[in-house]
């Protein structure tokens, strides 16, 4: 994964994605 | 490269199952509204869908070849799923996942994701090799039509699978990413997306609402 852009910050997860927090 | 690619998968998905774990289980007895049945009937609906799509794109002889990619993508959408939610019950402490794991859409893009990952590891034609004229690119975003899904939806699967699945080689890392950025640079873009709604909502929140413009502008 060292090349792949992680885009999600500290506190964000599939959850907020698709609206479950 | 390519052998590496399915030897790691076959590795990857040796041990798991084809039915949710026992582990998913308990996270589905701990949700308000259990949702096993419904996924079990979802991944039964879809393997009958995907069967018949992947045999209509290269071939009613190739139809057994599509069931067995299907089922490996099973295997790793259970597998990456288990690993999802105890990533997000350690991120939130919460054990109830009920909103997320009834959510179909979610489940959808989940599955889809897992068995893109099967299908750009066995390679983007079925067909190659046996001389037919009619090869077929099955390689995404072919995979988002055979679910009926929106590009816009997948795409928020995909960073969070790739954390799920630390075995993931670089080429399929590689692959999901080249994924991502054709979402952002076209799919999510076409006519039909939920970005437009989106976009509509988060100008009325704003009290920004032009009326006069159409929301595809």
């Amino acid at each position: 994964t060292q090349d792949y852009h992680f885009g999600l910050e500290e506190g964000e997860g599939i959850s907020e994605l698709f609206d479950c927090d | 490269a390519a052998m590496n690619n399915i030897q790691q998968l076959i590795m990857i998905l040796n041990s798991a199952t084809d039915k949710p774990s026992d582990t998913l289980i308990v996270y589905f007895n701990n949700c308000t509204v259990n949702p096993k049945d419904s996924i079990l009937k979802r991944v039964e609906n879809l393997e009958h869908i995907f069967k018949k799509k992947f045999a209509e794109a290269v071939g009613p002889a190739w139809a057994e070849i599509g069931s067995q990619r299907y089922k490996l993508g099973v295997r790793l959408y259970y597998r990456v799923m288990e690993s999802m939610l105890k990533s997000e019950e350690e991120r939130l402490s919460v054990q109830n996942f009920s909103k997320l794991l009834n959510d179909n859409i979610f489940h959808t893009s989940l599955l889809a994701c897992a068995v893109e990952v099967v299908m750009a590891t066995y390679g983007r034609n079925a067909s190659q090799g046996n001389g037919t004229s009619a090869e077929t690119d099955l390689s995404f975003p072919w995979i988002l039509s055979v679910f009926d899904l929106k590009a816009f939806d997948f795409y928020k699967v995909i960073e969070s699978f790739i954390k799920a699945e630390p075995s993931l080689t670089r080429e399929m890392i590689k692959h999901l990413e080249r994924c991502e950025h054709r979402i952002m640079e076209s799919l999510a873009w076409q006519s039909g997306s939920p970005l437009f709604d989106l976009i509509r909502q988060s100008k009325e929140r704003e009290g920004q609402t032009d009326q006069s413009e159409p929301s595809s502008t």
